[in-house]
């Protein structure tokens, strides 16, 4: 079973058509390993990506270089899916 | 009533069989009013159940009711479900449902995605398209959502196996996709369609393939601005309405642009609750909430449904 130990989402606001582009490209950066959630489409639209731990550091620098503003709305991935888990659990029978 | 009937708790999430089980147990409740139908099967060969609400005979005009064709996308399943037990505990005890059902018939397709649903919750929770494989390709899975017959592999959909919006190797490639169609062209009597995605709040109608706007605009718009408006009556959920494209993207082979297209004239969209707080981990303690506020949108459009017979 897939695991995601340590991966954070970040919800990214954009302000303008240049902030788009910028993010576009962290969206082809395949090494990042994203998981993008709700793409960026329109600077209305947050954007909700996943980003492994291996990748933290680096999507935090790119976003801070490039002033995109974010949040982390989950710290620990893997903390809620143990959690949901949990819960299922204990509702069946 | 609807919390806890029998075994069945809607306040939590479940498994395909529990949820198959539960479908059952709707049917047998209600034998005069509620039926379980298998219209197909998906590729790993599970069955692919609709319950048929109807209280007549003969193919009359009906509505279609889809959830969780993407499959980790639980709170769709958890509402669909929930939604079942509301149909046939309101039947004879509210007035909207009771002369929608008198009339009209009424089928609900709780989980589209029945592979892609048991796949989520036995390999990766955010799992989203149907297992299908195609010999050559690595990549396992199409987006169900890209694969209807409407401006097929146009904009918003990728050509790339890989992409979690990959339209497929062809139109209805798709088991679940195409026994859906099936169904609906051999009924021939459908007047709405309505998909139950998750997350971010949204009420959409067609088109998703191209931002020029249906030629029920305005009749779809006001139905969706109404229905909206029901829905935050209950907890103050915000929707935003509009059209597939100009709402989220572009994005082309979905089902509603494929209703649509196929002279549905009702056909929308939902985006259940959450502003992204949880992605698709909406927590189980909001299953009900959500169910009970998006319950009050679809009772609007499909009065309104009733209402405008064409």
């Amino acid at each position: 079973k897939e695991k995601f130990n340590g991966h954070q989402v970040f919800q990214i606001k954009v302000r303008d058509g240049e902030q788009m582009n910028k993010l576009n490209e962290l969206v082809n950066m395949e090494n990042f390993k994203l998981n993008f959630w709700k793409l960026p489409t329109t600077p209305k639209r947050s954007v909700d990506v996943v980003v492994p731990s291996s990748s933290l550091k680096l999507v935090k620098s790119f976003l801070e270089s490039h002033g995109l503003e974010y949040s982390i709305s989950i710290e620990d991935l893997q903390a809620l899916l143990d959690e949901e888990i949990k819960e299922m659990k204990h509702n069946r029978g | 009533k609807e919390r806890n009937n029998g075994n069945f708790n809607y306040g939590a999430y479940h498994s395909l069989e529990e949820l198959y089980q539960e479908m059952d147990r709707i049917a047998s409740d209600y034998p005069n009013l509620a039926s379980r139908q298998e219209i197909g099967r998906s590729f790993e060969k599970r069955p692919l159940y609709v319950l048929k609400f109807s209280t007549g005979k003969g193919k009359r005009p009906a509505i279609w009711l889809n959830a969780g064709i993407h499959s980790r996308e639980w709170i769709s399943q958890a509402t669909g479900i929930w939604i079942a037990r509301k149909i046939v505990s309101d039947y004879g005890n509210e007035s909207s449902i009771t002369s929608i059902l008198d009339e009209m018939d009424i089928f609900l397709m709780p989980v589209a995605n029945p592979d892609g649903y048991v796949y989520s919750q036995t390999k990766n929770r955010f799992w989203r398209k149907t297992r299908s494989r195609v010999p050559g390709i690595q990549c396992v899975g199409v987006d169900p959502n890209r694969n209807w017959n409407a401006s097929f592999s146009g904009e918003g959909a990728s050509n790339d196996p890989c992409s979690e919006a990959y339209h497929g190797p062809k139109p209805h490639s798709e088991i679940e996709v195409k026994s859906v169609v099936d169904f609906i062209q051999n009924h021939g009597n459908f007047k709405s369609f309505i998909d139950i995605h998750s997350y971010s709040q949204l009420l959409m109608y067609p088109y998703g393939y191209t931002c020029k706007h249906p030629r029920d605009f305005a009749e779809l718009d006001q139905v969706a601005h109404r229905a909206a408006k029901a829905l935050a009556s209950l907890y103050g959920t915000s929707y935003r309405v509009g059209p597939i494209c100009s709402t989220i993207y572009m994005a082309s082979g979905s089902s509603i642009d494929w209703a649509y297209e196929n002279g549905i004239k009702y056909a929308f969209t939902f985006e259940l609750r959450d502003t992204g707080h949880y992605g698709f981990l909406l927590p189980a303690q909001q299953i009900l909430p959500t169910a009970e506020e998006t319950w009050l949108a679809l009772k609007v459009i499909m009065k309104h449904v009733h209402h405008h017979l064409y």
